[in-house]
Parts: C-alpha cells; structure tokens; sequence
C-alpha cells in the first residue's frame, strides 16, 4: 500500500460526511446504503467512526457530477474515469466526487427499486409475466396513468405483488420541491415543456418544473432515470426510441453498429440521421458500493496499490462477496490503527537483550563442531501460530526459521504444517541475544549471519565470531538495524534497512560502493517499513505486521498474505 | 450467400473520448495519471515515454516492456479511479 505524501490523514476520529447529491440511476436509498456500506469497510479494521451530516461542512463531502464539475479536474463521459477523491484535509480536501457519465448499478446490472404498489420496496423482477407476456423492462400496460410499473417477483398474474418504477410522473430528487412529481406542460423561460429538460443547465442534468410555471414558481426537481435511459452520449437520461432508422436502416434493438468498440448504443429519437441524438443501453454498470469504498480510502489518506487485488488498485472491476485485501487493511491501519475490531493475538514481550554490553568485535568461541547442537523444545505448548508477527524469518539449511523473543520454530519446506518448537535461540547459537531482527545463511559457505540493532554474529557451525558492529561492514549511523536480507547470488547479499538497502560482498565481508539505495527504486509495492525481508523459494518476501508481500525476481508484487496461514500453514 | 455490407465507422456527438490514436491515448494517459510531465520539462519524448510505460507497467503489475503493446493499452483503457498514480 501507499500513503499520500507526509503521511496526510485526519487528527480525528470520528469523521463526518455528508451526501450533496444524488444520481439519477439509483434510488437515493440505495445509495445511501452505498456509501454507509462503503465507509463501514474502513470502519470495521479502524478506531475511525462515520456520522452523516444533512446540512454545513462535513470532513468528507460527497457528490455526483459530471465532465468539469467544479474542481478542475474533469471526468471524461462514460467509462474511463469513474470518480476521485481528495486526500485528508480542509475544504475540497477529504471530498469524493463521481462520475455521473457512468451507469450507477450494484455492480451487476440496473437496479430498479421500486415504490407504492404492494411490495415494499422490492426491486423489480426481471423478465416477469404478465397476461401471459414476458416482460424485461418497466410496462405502463394495463394502466391508463401511463405510469410505469413491474413485478417483483418472477409472475405477476400468480403472484399480484408490483411497485411502481422510477418516473418523473411519480417523483423527483433534489431540488426544491421535496420529491414532488412534474407537471407537465411547465413553462420555463417562456417556452411550454412536455418532458423533463436539460435547458438552462450545463452539468446534464434533467429536470423539470413541479408546478405549471417554474418562472413563477421557481420549484422545481430533476428527473430519476427510467430502466430504458440511456447512459451518457448527447441524450443522457432520455429513454431509447424503438424503432429508429440509423444511416437509413431500421433497428428495434440496442446495437453496436457505427461503433468500433462493440458497446451497445441506441438513439433517443426516431431518426439518428436526422435528429443525431443517442445514448449508450444499460449494461452491467458500475458498482457505487465498490468505487465508493475505493474512494473513500483516498478520502482517508490512502494512495493507489500496486497489488492487483486490493481495493486500493485503481482499476475498476466488480468482486461479488467483498472483503478488505491485507494490503489496504495494514494500509489504513497503518494511518490510524487497529481500532476495536478482532484483538490481536497473544504476543510475548520482548526479551530485553542481555547481550549490550558485550565487548564488540571479538571471537568469542573458535570450537571445531561443525553443527550445533540440535535442540530440543522448551515448550512445546508455545505455538507458532498463535504469533502475531515474527522478528525474523529465514532459510537455515533448507528449513524456515521464525524467530521471536528469544525462541524460534522451523518449518520443514518440503513438509507443509510440520512445525516443530519452539526453541531456545540461545540453547543453539549462545552468543545471540534473544532478539534478532535479521538472519540469513551465505548460499556458498553455509555461514550464518545473525544482526540485532547495530551488531552481527558470523556462526560457522559452533564457532562464532561477534558481536560486531556494523560499520565494520562499511553501513554508517543511518541504519539502527538491519530488518532483513535477501541472498542474490553468490557471495552478495542485501541488507535493508529503514527505507534503504546495501549489497553485501559477504566474502570481504564489505557492502559495495554506490549503496545504500532507496529500497522503493527497485521494490516498488512493497511496505517500505517492512520489519522483516527475507528469500524465500527463490521469491522476496516484505513483511509488516502479519502480512507479507511476495515479490517475484522481476520486481513484481505477486501476492500478499499472512505469513501465518500461507507461509506457517496454521490452521 | 449474403453479403455482409462494409460496417460503417462513424463519429458519435458528445463523445469525449473520440478516435485517439494508440499513442495520443498513452501520452495523455502517462500525463494524467503522473508517469510523466508535462512537454518542456522532458529531455527527450522517445526516452522518457519509454522509461514512463516501464513505471507504469510495473505500478499495475504488468509485464515491463517499455513498449505500448496491446495488454497496456487494454490497461490504459480499462475503467479507473482518477486519482494519479504518481505524485500530487
């Protein structure tokens, strides 16, 4: 995950936001069960709280719009770009806007909620039967009001249970007039209308008078969308005309014709060559829940990932049963903390090191064994798995090792979930301390290297030589500590450190010149605070907290986890 | 047999994103979204396009070519957040 730059989020907890308008795709209750879901998402892993405002300034300002809306910075009509969203901050800062080009849906195609009738609200039933006809779009069939109407149920003729669709003949949204319904003819400018307008308007937006003169009355509402309007092009809202002639040919259907990128299109008159107005057909559409939760992250200080699976990717695509990737959880909580979701898991403190105040760079054992001791656990009810997060992980002898507070475990990596230990590290290696933020096994002469803050251990077998401190390594006062390393090659290593690496010559025991270099120029998409690097199956492993990012030899986040599920296997 | 009639190609009203070319498409999409900046402040367009794409494909997972090939513009066409990707 990324942050915005300076780490900008909010001194607060408990945020406000506040819904400025609406869309005329989707009925304004699900859409206020969009955002609330949305901002439920980053609630549920933070302390951060969400209260909606109906009036003045909210952190978090939200609104639909379209092309240049306001901000400077303009959509693009359909498709493209679908919304955007400020980081922390006063004024336009925290604000989220969407496309209002876009098709507004549940991510799976038009919701059409409906109203009255018998059905509590209930959604419409796509195809439904009435007198025996299928129907798949809202009918005023069987009524003389003209106003459109459908089952919510697969049968209406055995069923009975209708609602009525979104009509301007039923009601409007926003405006002044609290949802009353057109009233047509109005008079606006003069001029008699018979169908709800864009006139006077530059944002697109269609409505009408809800008295017979707006002049007058000044009252007025926009238009909710039919199930039949058509998205963007030059007609935005209106519904398709069938039959229409295109380029003197006559379609009774939505069609791609003209067009090179396959998308259905229809005209909202009967003649395009005459009239040349047009609009894309409903498709899937775009799911507000979806794209609002993205936003909202930004809203909350939360850059673009680079891990295709979180939420914060900036490309759109549809997931049905949504969860927070890892990735955007260490994101957010990195910003504001873990909050009072599910409590961690039980962590030991950490051993004091009861090794500071040996003397530095001294031999302390020269033995001619050629492998330590092989251990045997100290309690073998103290389980892996029951660890939050390790100091440091690393490949001994073609076995994982985790060490934490002075013990680690091993993990076979040919034999999946065999976890033995824990162990005493200083029962094996006596010279380390009980903490170890990194260690790592030169692939040519099976040494063992063991750093822990600012001094390092070299065990060949039994023997060791250390402490010594790291500046004899040629790494100045910038490192308080080596987080972790990765062997490349033979005879180099990568040592990291803070938002920097250095490349070990581990045969002259130097790092080499023209290091250190900032880690996010060769890693980018890794956490740059990772507490923990190591190779692992030929592939880079960060880690944070529970998580770890993989990283292919190409540099390429491949997949983010928990080190504790898929590297540990627990349970 | 039927003679399927050559599919006229035409120019809809309204539309914003009208017949870009491959490569008006990438420039503005490298602009918009921070992989580049704006002319006068690069050295050289041919490299710098280059260089941006890597940055690109890498920051969406894509295979790193360098080039404009089809799975990048089918990227730079793919519906997204407007948010940059790099910088302010």
């Amino acid at each position: 995950f990324l942050t915005f730059e300076g780490d900008l989020k909010w001194d607060h907890n408990d945020l406000t936001y506040r819904v400025l308008n609406y869309s005329p795709d989707l009925d304004a209750s699900v859409i206020d069960d969009a955002f609330a879901r949305a901002f439920k998402v980053w609630s549920d892993v933070t302390p951060l709280t969400f209260s909606r405002l109906q009036s003045g300034e909210a952190d978090i300002m939200i609104q639909f719009g379209t092309q240049e809306h306001g901000d400077g910075y303009p959509f693009d009509g359909k498709d493209g770009l679908l919304a955007h969203a400020f980081p922390p901050g006063k004024g336009v800062q925290g604000d989220a806007h969407f496309d209002d080009d876009e098709f507004w849906t549940l991510g799976t195609g038009i919701v059409v909620k409906t109203s009255y009738g018998n059905a509590n609200g209930a959604a419409c039933h796509f195809p439904f039967t009435f007198e025996g006809q299928s129907y798949s779009t809202c009918i005023s069939e069987g009524r003389s009001d003209g106003l459109p109407w459908c089952a919510t149920t697969p049968n209406y003729d055995t069923d009975k249970v209708y609602g009525f669709c979104p009509s301007e003949l039923l009601y409007t949204y926003d405006g002044n007039s609290d949802g009353a319904k057109c009233v047509f003819p109005f008079i606006f400018d003069g001029k008699s209308y018979d169908a709800c307008t864009t006139d006077g308007r530059s944002d697109g937006y269609r409505w009408c008078g809800t008295t017979a003169s707006f002049d007058q009355d000044k009252k007025y509402g926009f238009c909710p969308n039919r199930d039949t309007a058509v998205i963007g092009g030059n007609s935005q809202g209106d519904p398709c005309v069938f039959p229409f002639t295109f380029l003197s040919q006559t379609y009774s259907a939505c069609t791609s014709e003209g067009r090179q990128d396959g998308k259905l299109w229809c005209a909202t008159t009967s003649n395009y060559d005459t009239d040349h107005k047009w609009g894309f057909c409903p498709d899937q559409g775009y799911s507000l829940f979806l794209v609002a939760a993205h936003e909202f992250g930004h809203s909350l200080g939360l850059d673009h990932s680079s891990v295709r699976e979180a939420l914060m990717y900036p490309m759109y695509s549809y997931i049905k049963d949504f969860h927070l990737h890892p990735d955007d959880v260490s994101g957010i909580q990195f910003l504001y903390g873990r909050g009072s979701g599910p409590a961690p898991t039980t962590q030991a403190p950490d051993i004091p090191d009861q090794a500071t105040t040996q003397a530095e760079d001294t031999t302390t054992t020269e033995g001619d064994s050629p492998l330590p001791t092989e251990p045997s656990p100290v309690d073998p009810s103290s389980d892996a798995c029951k660890m939050n997060s390790f100091d440091a992980i690393t490949e001994i002898n073609g076995e994982l090792h985790f060490f934490k507070s002075g013990n680690y475990w091993k993990s076979s990596v040919s034999r999946k979930g065999a976890i033995q230990g824990p162990f005493r590290i200083s029962a094996t290696w006596p010279a380390l301390p009980a903490l170890i933020d990194t260690a790592f096994q030169d692939v040519l002469t099976k040494k063992l290297f063991f750093f822990s803050g600012r001094r390092f251990w070299v065990y060949t077998g039994s023997s060791v030589v250390g402490p010594r401190g790291i500046e004899k390594l040629g790494i100045g006062k910038e490192a308080e500590r080596i987080s972790g390393a990765l062997q490349r090659g033979r005879g180099k290593v990568l040592l990291f450190s803070g938002e920097k690496y250095w490349r070990l010559d581990v045969k002259v025991q130097k790092v080499d010149k023209g290091y250190p270099r900032l880690t996010d120029d060769t890693f980018a998409g890794v956490p740059l605070n990772a507490h923990d690097v190591f190779l692992y199956q030929g592939k880079y492993h960060f880690c944070m907290d529970r998580f770890y990012w993989r990283m292919t030899p190409r540099y390429q986040v491949e997949q983010v986890g928990y080190v504790k599920y898929d590297i540990l296997n627990c349970p | 047999p039927l003679h399927s009639k050559p599919q006229a190609v035409i120019t809809f009203p309204g539309e914003l994103v009208s017949n870009r070319t491959d490569l008006q498409l990438a420039e503005s999409y490298l602009l918009r979204f921070g992989y580049t900046e704006s002319e006068g402040k690069t050295r050289s367009r041919h490299v710098s396009m280059g260089k941006a794409l890597r940055r690109m494909q890498k920051q969406l997972g894509l295979e790193e070519t360098g080039e404009l090939d089809a799975s990048t513009l089918d990227a730079m066409r793919a519906p997204r957040c407007g948010v940059p990707d790099v910088g302010r």
